[in-house]
């Protein structure tokens, strides 16, 4: 679960930094 | 290396440090390389004036990452006129510490039966960052986070060919750890860290776009000085 829960992190993370 | 084969880091090519003509005949060129774990700074030494030289030694000055000499300089033996002897010689990084302008800036006295030398290099920080610089996912989000926009330093890098999986795995030759990648708007984003001899630890998005040589760089670290020196060693190890 934590692991899911890092790889949506990074995720957000990517879509954020790209679409602020 | 071939297919496949891990290539090492990659290594400047020596550069002259001291003219001889400075150095009463005495010329030094050398460069910086990290080999399984060890720095070294690789020397060679060549005697152009018209006696023999001996009695050699090395010593630093204090510098921003306590390099120091881990052991005495190993001249084998007298060192004839025109002759060249390479050495290798290892350094530690627990000596005493001073914040150079530039921070990778080192001097060096060498002494020979003729004089002391001094003379200034700089090495590329490459060589401090150490073998366990991957950092935990968990921990590089909560940095990442923590560290204030305006503590990050952008930097385009220009001309570069390598798609986002082989520049990963060029980078990671080099002890820079990619944690994680994802794919936005055709952008790979590339999330990846280092650590440094003395503790400090540099995070780093990289974006490649397929189709676009200009790579961005984008790097926080708590030392913002050591941005800048980061930058220098993605173009270094990016670009040969």
């Amino acid at each position: 679960e934590l692991e899911d829960g890092l790889d949506e992190a990074f995720s957000r993370l990517a879509e954020s930094r790209t679409n602020p | 290396g071939g297919v496949g084969m891990p290539t090492g880091a990659y290594v400047v090519p020596k550069t002259i440090w001291l003219p001889a003509m400075k150095a009463k005949g005495l010329e030094i060129s050398g460069t910086f390389a990290r080999r399984a774990g060890v720095l070294h700074m690789e020397l060679s030494l060549t005697n152009k004036a018209m006696s023999v030289m001996s009695d050699f030694a090395v010593q630093f000055n204090r510098n921003s990452f306590g390099l120091a000499p881990a052991g005495p300089l190993q001249v084998v033996a007298p060192l004839n006129p025109n002759q060249t002897t390479e050495m290798g010689l290892p350094l530690s990084t627990v000596g005493p510490v001073m914040k150079m302008e530039p921070l990778n800036n080192l001097q060096v006295a060498v002494k020979n039966n003729i004089d002391v030398f001094y003379f200034s290099c700089q090495y590329p920080i490459s060589i401090l960052f150490v073998e366990d610089g991957k950092m935990e996912r968990q921990v590089f989000l909560a940095t990442w986070k923590d560290i204030p926009n305006d503590s990050e330093a952008q930097y385009q890098i220009k001309d570069c060919h390598l798609n986002s999986d082989a520049a990963s795995a060029r980078l990671q030759s080099s002890n820079i750890f990619t944690i994680a990648k994802r794919t936005v708007d055709g952008q790979d984003m590339l999330y990846q860290s280092i650590k440094l001899t003395n503790g400090i630890w540099v995070l780093v998005e990289l974006r490649v776009q397929t189709g676009n040589p200009t790579y961005m760089l984008s790097v926080k670290c708590r030392a913002a000085e050591v941005s800048q020196l980061v930058h220098q060693c993605y173009e270094m190890v990016l670009k040969n």
